[in-house]
């Protein structure tokens, strides 16, 4: 396999604001199949990361607003991050996916350990 | 990469039965820190799957009971089904788990793409 980059393997992210609500979340996970949610300014500088586990979580706990399951220190990677560096962060935070962020903290897509699954061909 | 086998990744699976409730497999969902449950008889054999994503369609759909989300119909793995395989089922169902069923369709464990991912290294 030639060293490959973050950016190959970029997607749009679908991303919500923290004044929106659980359900409203909810239904865009399931509109979109998608299991993250990256949580954005106006202004779409990363804010936070929501996913269908912490939906998951506000279900265990009787958890009524978003903003009390968004998850604030996210792990993100960058275009010019080879494959293996965004592996390597993947499993050492046990973490599912990785919002591309720009040097400012601009989000400009996602990339999942779906993603990265695809590159096992024979 | 020499060529390896869904044996040599299998983890334990969290299961659950059908008569569980919604909240009680968020609650093993969070407490185990996984996506994947495997709903099984009381002999372990293979009814199902929920995940934190159909969870989430409880909460986007207003649904109360768990047999309405269980997804029925399980694209499964065994245990000498090459990694490439597992991999290629993954992409094409567009799935980020598959239990791992012996012959006589009992649960031996499950493999996750973040199990794959961590396969990605330098
Ligand atoms: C620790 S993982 C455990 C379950 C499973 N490994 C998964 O990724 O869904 C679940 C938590 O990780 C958080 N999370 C997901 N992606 C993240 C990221 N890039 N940075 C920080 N936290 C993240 C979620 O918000 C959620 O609270
Ligand atoms: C189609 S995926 C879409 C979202 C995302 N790709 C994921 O895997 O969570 C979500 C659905 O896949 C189902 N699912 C998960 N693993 C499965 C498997 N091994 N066989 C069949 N369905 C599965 C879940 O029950 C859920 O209804």
């Amino acid at each position: 396999r030639e060293l490959a980059f973050v950016e190959a393997l970029i997607r749009p992210s679908i991303t919500c604001s923290e004044d929106d609500t659980i359900k409203s979340v909810a239904e865009r996970i399931i509109r979109h199949s998608v299991n993250h949610v990256v949580v954005v300014d106006n202004r779409r500088k990363l804010r936070g990361i929501v996913t269908s586990w912490d939906v998951t979580k506000a279900v265990a706990d009787g958890t009524k607003k978003l903003v009390e399951i968004i998850t604030r220190k996210v792990v993100t990677t960058s275009p010019d991050d080879p494959i293996e560096e965004a592996a390597r962060k993947l499993a050492q935070h046990n973490i599912s996916a990785l919002p591309v962020t720009d040097k400012n903290g601009k989000v400009l897509g996602i990339v999942t350990s779906e993603d990265l699954t695809k590159l096992i061909r024979r």
